[in-house]
């Protein structure tokens, strides 16, 4: 699993 | 991208723009808070240095640039533009807003995920993003009558925080392994700073009035 998967949030 | 995340990047991109559109067209950037808007200039550019290190998709890059643009044009108008700069309520908006950017950047030293430079950033501005609505909220509070602009420009932030959060129980019920502490209670302590507005907000719209808020 992609654990900055926020960080593709704005 | 679910529809929650959409509709809130929407209200957000609305209040922003509304914003901008009203201080472009009508030359005023009366009621509006220079020290909120500055905050968010700080927020926005600490949070997407990454426009440098990662891509995600063009929507991203580009809504990231957008808010990066509008952001630092707001805050050039009401502080160089000739017109712009002589209605701001220069006297009112008296937050000490350095004493939020501080702490948040204390507590982005000592509570974050990963202790590197973008990590440490990126922590912060969600810090500073939850308490960046303060100096307006105040300013709201002391000119107490709000033209219909502002009360909008605050409620689509308010409607963007809402869309957040329920953006998040979406992804946590439909993600594996999705689970940030620090996004979330960043940004619902946010939301909470939303609350009174609202309530005086629904009031007003509820009554047909004009939107005051109490002294």
């Amino acid at each position: 699993p992609n654990d900055h998967s926020t960080k593709d949030e704005l | 991208m679910n529809i929650f995340r959409l509709a809130g990047d929407m209200t957000h991109l609305a209040s922003v723009l509304v914003l901008l559109l009203k201080i472009h067209t009508i030359k005023s950037c009366a009621g509006v808070s220079l020290k909120t808007q500055e905050l968010y200039a700080i927020v926005f550019a600490t949070r997407y240095l990454d426009i440098f290190t990662s891509f995600y998709s063009i929507y991203n890059t580009l809504m990231k640039l957008i808010f990066l643009g509008s952001s630092f044009s707001i805050v050039w108008y009401m502080r160089y533009h000739k017109t712009v700069r002589r209605t701001y309520d220069r006297e009112q908006d008296t937050f000490r807003h350095w004493f939020l950017v501080l702490p948040c950047l204390l507590l982005a030293l000592l509570i974050h995920e990963k202790f590197t430079f973008l990590e440490v950033l990126w922590t912060f501005s969600l810090y500073l993003e939850a308490v960046a609505i303060l100096p307006q909220l105040v300013l709201l509070q002391r000119t107490r009558n709000i033209d219909n602009l502002t009360g909008q420009y605050v409620f689509l932030l308010g409607g963007y925080r809402g869309f957040y959060i329920l953006n998040w129980i979406y992804r946590y019920l439909t993600e594996p392994h999705f689970v940030h502490w620090i996004t979330w209670i960043a940004g619902l302590v946010q939301t909470l700073l939303y609350a009174d507005f609202f309530y005086y907000y629904f009031q007003s719209w509820k009554n047909n009035k004009k939107l005051q808020l109490p002294a």
